[in-house]
């Protein structure tokens, strides 16, 4: 049987195959097996967080940072644009489609995850904090 | 008797990244 892969201290280990992860539910299931409806339900369920859907625009090398990948993408209903730099392995979550990073072939040998190559044009699932609702905006009490 | 071993558990929000755009956008 092939080896488990075993976490480098820099990589981080909720992406290994096999982490248990929790959902805002109280569910448990395994990084692998997470959908796209286990984000957006936990989302809803969890308040505080909304899911943003975060269309990847640019894929380049890192220029201040050798060996890292610029992602440059196109978050939310504003389209806002933001830029960060991770390493090729790195997953992350692509609407439909599940687990992708730009170097499936290291997601595998360090994380032991199946990966989708991400591509520009990618929807990811991305979190930010629900806005808060300006005082005047707030329901009187009845 | 083997001591059990306790499976860490991750929360859901630590898998996707957090991008709030900055204040510049």
């Amino acid at each position: 049987s092939s080896l488990a892969p075993v976490p480098a201290p820099c990589n981080p280990s909720h992406f290994m195959k096999g982490a248990i992860i929790q959902l805002a539910t109280g569910e448990l299931k395994r990084v692998e097996d997470l959908q796209t409806q286990d984000f957006v339900r936990s989302a809803e369920v969890s308040g505080g967080l909304k899911i943003d859907s975060s269309m990847v625009v640019d894929i380049r090398a890192s220029q201040q940072r050798p060996g890292l990948v610029s992602l440059h993408f196109n978050v939310g209903e504003q389209q806002s644009k933001v830029t960060i730099d991770v390493p090729p392995e790195h997953p992350f979550f692509v609407f439909g489609q599940g687990w992708s990073s730009c170097s499936p072939e290291r997601t595998a040998q360090l994380y032991g995850l199946a990966c989708h190559h991400l591509q520009v044009g990618d929807v990811c699932v991305s979190i930010t904090l629900q806005q808060q609702l300006q005082p005047q905006q707030q329901k009187q009490p009845q | 008797n083997v001591e059990p071993r306790s499976v860490p558990v991750f929360p859901w929000h630590s898998l996707v990244p957090f991008l709030a755009p900055t204040q510049s956008d």
